[in-house]
Formats: structure tokens, sequence, C-alpha cells
């Protein structure tokens, strides 16, 4: 079963999708929001990280951590983006990249 | 009557100057009051803080800290090639260092606690910094953030989408409700003109905006011009002009102490430590309340190069230094005797689409907005605090665009500052440029945005294609205004600085916060695999013991009537509820049948298998 770690968790190298389901979570849906979440991210190729900090309806989806060739890399990010794209639940999605951030 | 024998406190000029008297936070009397940050947390988002060192040892928070770059709950810094990770200690160290302890320096709000989110030493991500502005965030009072996106001069970044929506959500459901305080430094890019409202955090609402000033009051060589900057507090400036004495970490090349913290990543945290020892007195300020009261008693001074401008609310504001120096007695007194600013009401225009060419200077483009009485009803805004103005812009060189924003009261900010070292082709797409001079005027009236090209003629013009206003203020009226101004021009002289006065604080919303199961859902499902799977084997193993016995063994029938045995009766007379009867016990028969007085159970004769051996007494 592969480790995510949570949304916490970095995995160097690792393609990775910031994805806003509509609105789902409220009391007592919070189960079904995630089982959502978890369903749409295998749909994708990918893996639900779980929700982004304390952003309800907010999910990192990551690819299973390892290094892959350009064309690997590719493929994954097409088939994760034609799910992603078109499935109704998805509010917004973004492929997550590096930021550069410098301290003062 | 303030003293410490922390050996370099005397060196700390920006906390008690005695070279330039007036040259320091004035924090001393808010000492002798006991006010010293007691109560409250601030978290150092940064790469990462030293808890172990003894002068940050005993004020760590460990509740609100984490490591985001190793995800685990431990932000020490990592050593590391260009031994650069002291930066977190350092700011950590001016917030709440301990006093009296024999050891380096003093915090601003040494009574506070501090923690640390190590989040710089390592990729980061927009989730990550998500993540990072909420952590924890019903445990941390205020974020201290002393970094942000390139000060090259021709860096336009910020908060992405994540970004913004975790500042948004701190601002609303933080410090039970009271909303997360964001201190962020306006940017150390002075030298490659750059400007902070090319940077989202610096320019964002939801932050408050912290520049430097050197020990002569003069603005570094570092420092950046903005009209989205609150004020400023004190910093490192030249080489001949001395730095922040702070913490430092002993990693390494460290100390445990260093001299020589500067930047305005030295003066965010100052500011952090003055607005924890305003949040002591009055805990139920919310993030508004802050930015007002800083922008009530920020302080003007002279400095011939600063161009103050007082507006229609009696707020002097300069580019280059915001409101003013931050003092720490007119902070905490303000915060003592505050009530809570009026909701936040806002007003955003339509999409105005211009499609217009935007001329070589000195020539210009001017389009404006014009926001009536009705336009304001519905959200009841009366006076401004912030004003965003979004825009898309195509240019061929974006260094050479300058925009100029004037409110109805002809109040000026430039809100777009030509960069010259910003040549990049793709103009603006749809971002956010704000000011704050225009804070406390009325917000009705017709807003001019200008733009010009300041470039040369070689390049082809550029073309506004469309912009939004957005209004952001409260329905206080400017009389209302001005009664604040003298409540608080009253409460200075510190009457009301004491433990006998204390205005009613609303109680807190009860968050809960997001729980890090330990287990994940995929180890929850392999363990409960593998405890069927157990129980299987288990039901297996018994029946398979029982069916192989029950061919050699005897029935279990006793020879004689079980007797039981006598219960306690200390336990009976008790009346105790349970009594526990052992289902056979190897005793004498003879001794049983003696001590038996209970009812007699009548049982089937023991088989063949009993005879002979000792009997059961069931």
């Amino acid at each position: 079963l592969p480790r995510t770690g949570g949304p916490e968790a970095r995995s160097p190298g690792g393609l990775s999708w910031a994805v806003h389901l509509d609105n789902l979570e409220g009391k007592g849906q919070e189960e079904t929001a995630e089982q959502k979440a978890d369903a749409l991210a295998r749909a994708a190729g990918l893996v639900n990280a779980g929700r982004i900090g304390e952003l309800q309806g907010h999910y990192l989806f990551v690819h299973p951590a390892g290094h892959h060739s350009d064309q690997q890399a590719e493929a994954i990010r097409q088939q994760a983006e034609a799910v992603l794209a078109r499935h109704e639940a998805v509010h917004w999605h973004s492929e997550q990249k590096l930021l550069k951030r410098a301290k003062r | 009557s303030v003293h410490f024998n922390d050996p370099k406190y005397p060196q700390q000029w920006h906390l008690n100057n005695w070279r330039s008297p007036g040259r320091d936070i004035n924090v001393t009397g808010v000492w002798e009051r006991n006010v010293t940050g007691r109560g409250v947390t601030v978290v150092v988002v940064d790469d990462g803080v030293e808890h172990t060192i003894q002068d940050i040892a005993p004020n760590y928070s460990p509740e609100g800290s984490y490591d985001l770059n190793s995800n685990d709950p431990d932000p020490m810094p990592h050593p590391d090639a260009e031994n650069g990770n002291h930066h977190g200690t350092r700011c950590a160290g001016e917030i709440a260092a301990v006093p009296n302890n024999s050891f380096c320096a003093v915090g601003v709000a040494y009574g506070s606690r501090i923690a640390g989110i190590r989040l710089l030493d390592g990729p980061l991500t927009d989730s990550m910094e998500a993540v990072a502005f909420n952590k924890h965030y019903q445990i941390n009072d205020i974020y201290s953030c002393s970094w942000g996106p390139d000060d090259d001069g021709k860096t336009v970044d910020g908060p992405h989408q994540l970004g913004k929506a975790a500042l948004q959500h701190g601002v609303m459901a933080g410090r039970q409700g009271f909303g997360s305080i964001f201190v962020v430094a306006s940017g150390n890019g002075g030298q490659h003109n750059d400007n902070c409202n090319y940077d989202g955090y610096a320019n964002s609402i939801y932050t408050v905006t912290i520049g430097a000033v050197d020990e002569d009051g003069r603005m570094p060589f570092y420092a950046e011009e903005c009209a989205s900057m609150l004020a400023v507090t004190f910093s490192g400036g030249d080489k001949m002009l001395r730095s922040i004495v702070t913490t430092d970490w002993d990693l390494q090349k460290g100390t445990g102490c260093t001299e020589g913290h500067t930047g305005t990543s030295a003066a965010a945290p100052l500011a952090a430590g003055m607005i924890a020892l305003m949040l002591q007195v009055r805990p139920c300020l919310t993030w508004r309340d802050v930015q007002h009261i800083i922008v009530f008693t920020a302080t003007q001074y002279e400095d011939r190069h600063a161009d103050w401008i007082t507006n229609e609310a009696g707020f002097s504001h300069s580019h280059q230094h915001g409101f003013g120096l931050l003092k720490a007695w007119r902070l905490v007194n303000a915060a003592k005797i505050w009530t809570s600013v009026p909701y936040l009401a806002s007003y955003v225009s339509p999409v105005l689409k211009e499609n217009k060419a935007i001329p070589l200077s000195p020539h210009s483009l001017e389009v404006l907005w014009n926001v009536s009485r009705t336009d304001l009803a519905m959200s009841g805004l009366q006076t401004l605090e912030h004003v965003a103005v979004t825009v898309s812009i195509t240019h061929p060189r974006r260094g050479s665009l300058e925009l100029r924003l004037f409110c109805p009261s002809g109040m000026m900010s430039l809100i777009g500052a030509p960069r010259s070292m910003d040549s990049d082709p793709s103009g603006f797409e749809d971002w956010t440029f704000s000011t704050v001079r225009c804070w406390g005027e009325r917000a009705r009236g017709s807003y001019r945005l200008v733009v010009r090209d300041v470039g040369d003629e070689t390049l082809p013009a550029g073309t506004l294609h469309q912009w939004r206003l957005t209004l952001y203020g409260s329905a206080w009226s400017p009389g209302d205004i001005r009664d604040r101004q003298r409540l608080l021009e009253d409460a200075m002289s510190g009457k009301y600085l004491h433990d006998g006065f204390s205005l009613p604080c609303p109680p807190g919303l009860r968050i809960p916060e997001e729980v890090a199961y330990p287990i994940t859902p995929n180890t929850l499902k392999t363990l409960v695999l593998v405890g069927c799977f157990a129980a299987f084997w288990t039901v297996y193993y018994v029946l398979e013991v029982y069916l192989s016995q029950r061919d050699v063994a005897s029935p279990p029938v006793c020879q004689r009537p079980c007797r039981w045995l006598p219960r306690s009766r200390k336990a009976r007379e008790e009346g105790a509820e349970l009594e526990s009867v052992p289902l056979c016990s190897s005793k004498d028969p003879v001794e049983a049948e003696a001590e038996a007085a209970g009812p007699v159970i009548a049982a089937a004769a023991p088989g063949p298998g009993l005879r002979g051996r000792e009997e059961q007494v069931c």
C-alpha cells in the first residue's frame, strides 16, 4: 500500500495536484467527502493524501513516490488532467509546482 | 526600573536606546506594568527554530510547532552547507528570548510562548504554504513570516490559490474566530527599485506589512517603498549602524547569540512581539482591530526624504515608512481601551473593460469609476481601509509601467512603481495592487486610475484591457474615526494600563482543529484484515482442539452434587454485587463439605474419568 504521509509530506520529485471538490463537507458528511476524494484520486491514477490543512473540500492527490522519466511524468499528467478537468465534482484543480521564496 | 542580567541587553538598542533616546520601540514602560505577552503564542514560520537553546527553551511551545519539510512535530533547524538555517531562531529570539537567564538577549514579548513551523528548508508548494498558515491556528495567535517572493526587482508573485484561501480562512476562523494575525516583512529589494506591491503577501489585506528603519531613523538601503505598507520598526542599516541583537542558533558556526540580525526580516518579528503585548491586554482584538490600532498609533517622524502626506482622515502616510514608527507604549495603551471595529464591509466594481493604449510619459491614460451612495448602501461601507485595484495589462516591458490611484479625496498612491530591472514581456494578468493611504477616508466618490509608460519609444505601446476596483472598510463614519482618535490620545497617559481597568471581552468560537490520524485508512484496513485472519485461525484452532479432545475426554460431570463454596461473609454483608466462583476447585471433598453452607446443585454422577481422583467441587 502506498504511504503518502498526509498533505504535509513532500514527495521529492513527485507529481501532485490540489483539488477543490464541490461542497460535500458538513456535519456527518466528512466521511463521504473523504470517500469521494479517494475514488476520484483512484480514477485519476493518484492517491488521496488527505485534506489540505484546515481547508474544507481541498485535497492533495499525489502520484506514488518514485522517479519518473519525462515521458512517464507527461503520461501521468495527461491522465490526471483529463480526469480532473472533466469530473463534475471538481470545482478547481491545480498541479502543484515549486515556489521560490527567500528569507528577508 | 527594568533591569536584566542578560549580557547583551545593553546592546539591544531597539528595546532601550541610551545612545539615541527615542530611537527604540518604547517598550520598557509596558514591561514595568507587567505586560510581557503572557498568554499569547507567536509562531515563527521560517527555516526552523532551535528551541533547545537556553534563551528559547523555557518559552517554547511544542503544541504550536511543526516541521513541514520533514513531516514531524519538531521544527529544529537542520545544519546546511551555507550555515544559513539560523534565520528562524534569530527571529524567534527577537520575539520571546528569555530574560534574566544571564544568556544573550531579551525578547520584546518575553512572557509569550514561541513556536516554530519549519517550512523554508526544502521544496515549497502552494499546498504546504496553506498548511503552514493554518497550522495549530487555535494555539498560535500570531504568525511571523520574514520571507516572501524574490526581491530582485523583477518578480511579481504572491500566495497562490491555496495560500490565499488559507490566509482568508485564518483570519475568519483562527484564534477562536478573532482571526490569526499574519505579520510579513515588506521586502529587501530597495537596491533593485523593488516595490512591495509586486508581492502578494505584502499587499494582502489579511497581512500586517512591516518595513524597516535604521537607528538614525532613515530608510535603509534595502528597504522598499510601498503604498500598502502599514508601518515600520527598527532594524539594521549600513555598515556604520548597529543591527539587531538577538538569540542565534549554536549549531555549526553559531554561538547562541548574534549582533548582526538585520533586514526587514528583523523588523517583522519586533512588530509581532508588540502585537503579542497588545493581545495580552485585550485578547479579543480582531485581525482588523490590530491593523486599525497600528494605523491610529504609528508615529510620523522627521525625515526630509519621506513624502509624508496627511489624508482626509488625519492619518499621515509615506511610501517609505507607512504610517510611521511602531511604539509599544502607544500600541498597548490603545489596545487596552479598544472596542471592536464594525464588521468588514466591501464593495466590488464591475470589471471595467477599457482596451486603451498606454501612452508614453509625460502623457498618461486616465480611467475613472464613481462609487455612489447607492452602491454602498447594501454593505454599509462608509470609511475605507484597504483599496485594491485588479488590472490586466499587456506591455512588452512590464517594468516601464507606472500606476497611480487617486481616492475621492485626491490622495494619491503609487501602487505600481516603475522597476528598471523588470523586462518581463507578459504584462499583468489580473494582478491586484493595493493601498492603505486612504485609510479612514470616505468611500463614496470618484476613483481615478492613471497609467503611463515611462520607458522609451522603441517598444510598442502597452494596453490597459480591464480593471476592477475593490473597496474594504466599515460602517464607521468620518466622525467616528475622529472620536476614536481623541479617545486614544486620552489613553496615552497610561491611566488605563493597570489590572483594575478591563473592558469585557466576548467569548471566542470553539473551532475544532483537523485531527491528524496517526493511522492512515490503508493501514487501518490492513489491521482489520490481519485481525479477521487471526480471528478465523483462532476459531479454527479452538474447534480443532475441541473436536480432537472430545473423543478422549470424559463428560464434565461431578461425582456428587455440586456445592457452592462459602462466600465471604464480609462481601455478602457489604452487598457485593459480584461474587467470583471458580468453576472447579481442587479441594478435599470432606473439607469442602464441612465448609459448604449454601444451596446444593444437583449434578449428574461423574464419569469414569473422575473416579478415583480428587473430587471436583463446583
